[in-house]
């Protein structure tokens, strides 16, 4: 039955969370650091932006109830900032 | 919900489909897409008129990875599964669905019919909405393709471009997202599964554990696809299955699976032809027996001989005193059984055969 998803390697998490916040949050990929941003804020301000919208706790960290959210199958439309 | 301004500057819209996909029949495609319209129509006053070749307002596409001159490229199975255009010239108003998704006229894959619906609201204007019960919010979930799938707020949404329609809606709107803390909130059916306790209220499902203060909602179709809403009595049994019932049909769960051979009749539990409904159900953890609510009597079921006890029904009053001669829901937590009617709730001691405490419904939220 329903359980949340394993907990993956970081790495992996931290991609998805990237690719997802790029696709719908319309986070700027750092042009220094492609794979891996130094400051975190902008992703922290939009994870937070995720969360407020999708109900969940508003956190600012990639926790498991975030990532189920964001592996959930959707519309390719973002959320925020059309 | 949320929308741009100023929509389409008109009224009679029109559409061409530019591809199909190979998972489903044309004709089935051509009726998915234009039931999708029809929602859309039936409470504004857009039209929507099919042509097969030139520009169309609306362009609709399958496509994979990179497609045409799409700005946007797709990410392959699941994820993203499909996009849309707001309003305007060119790109503008087109939709375009993910070929490397597996679209289907029912549960399975992808309905191509929801996600149609759910693109031509963006095609119209609409952007996605918070409402987790919304046809606009983001994420998918399976509706029953018998129910009306737009809710108040994408009703809202799309009047707020285009004004109401002026032709009365021939069915409703699904009922709104139910507020978890809403102090007069009721349930139509609660049961345990495994640790944690669910609670049913139209399409929605509220998920606690007891001993954690999470509440989580969603709607029932997200696990059990094939299940009306509306359930009226669900029991977990001592299989680890759970059964949901409705009207005189019920089903026995598996995980995300039903059973082969359900909905029964519940004729076939031993209940006579004059039981038409169940309004709940509690299986006793302690005895191995099943109690079943039906207006001002409940029955007796032997889980382990799958039969009614003899010498019921009897009345709720003589062997539940305190707790009414009507019951919504019921479960058994730590031993207590725990009652519901309406915004109240009624703890019950089944040893001593008398209510502990009376509460609101809603206390398992952590309101």
């Amino acid at each position: 039955f329903p359980v949340l998803p394993e907990k993956n390697n970081e790495g992996e998490n931290m991609q998805l969370v990237q690719e997802y916040l790029e696709k719908f949050y319309e986070l700027q990929p750092d042009p220094e650091h492609l794979a891996w941003r130094r400051s975190t804020s902008p992703m922290v301000e939009k994870i937070q932006k995720m969360q407020e919208f999708f109900g969940l706790e508003v956190t600012g960290k990639p926790d498991p109830e975030t990532l189920e959210v964001m592996q959930k199958p959707r519309c390719g439309v973002p959320d925020v900032g059309q | 919900y949320g929308f741009i301004l100023p929509g389409w500057k008109k009224t009679k819209l029109t559409y061409r489909i530019v591809n199909y996909t190979p998972d489903m029949t044309q004709t089935d495609v051509d009726k998915a897409i234009q039931k999708a319209f029809k929602v859309w129509s039936t409470v504004s006053p857009l039209t929507f008129t099919r042509i097969y070749k030139g520009i169309a307002d609306i362009m609709i596409a399958f496509g994979t990875g990179a497609h045409g001159h799409c700005p946007r490229y797709f990410d392959g199975p699941l994820g993203v599964l499909g996009h849309a255009f707001p309003p305007g010239n060119g790109i503008g108003g087109d939709v375009h669905f993910d070929e490397d998704e597996h679209w289907t006229e029912g549960s399975a894959g992808f309905n191509l019919f929801l996600v149609a619906a759910h693109e031509f609201g963006h095609a119209l204007g609409l952007s996605h909405s918070t409402d987790r019960g919304a046809l606009m919010f983001p994420n998918y979930a399976y509706i029953n393709p018998t129910e009306f799938p737009l809710s108040p707020d994408d009703i809202s949404g799309i009047q707020a471009i285009y004004g109401p329609s002026p032709n009365t809606p021939d069915k409703p709107a699904r009922p709104a997202s139910p507020k978890t803390c809403d102090p007069m909130v009721s349930f139509d059916a609660i049961t345990t599964l495994r640790r944690e306790v669910m609670f049913f209220k139209d399409r929605h499902i509220w998920r606690v554990y007891p001993d954690n203060s999470e509440v989580e909602l969603e709607l029932i179709s997200t696990f059990w696809p094939f299940l009306p809403s509306g359930i009226q009595a669900a029991y977990e049994n001592i299989k680890d299955q759970i059964l949901f019932f409705k009207g005189n049909n019920f089903w026995v769960i598996s995980g995300y699976q039903v059973l082969p051979g359900y909905p029964k009749n519940i004729n076939t539990l031993g209940f006579p032809r004059s039981v038409k409904k169940i309004d709940a159900a509690v299986s006793n953890k302690n005895t191995g027996t099943t109690d079943f609510f039906v207006g001002d009597k409940y029955w007796r079921y032997e889980e382990s001989s799958q039969s009614m006890e003899k010498g019921y029904p009897r009345q709720i009053t003589d062997d539940f005193p305190g707790i009414g001669k009507k019951v919504d829901a019921v479960f058994q937590h730590k031993g207590f059984f725990y009652f519901f009617r309406g915004s109240k709730q009624w703890e019950f001691d089944p040893n001593a055969k008398r209510v502990i405490r009376v509460m609101k419904s809603n206390i398992w939220f952590n309101c």
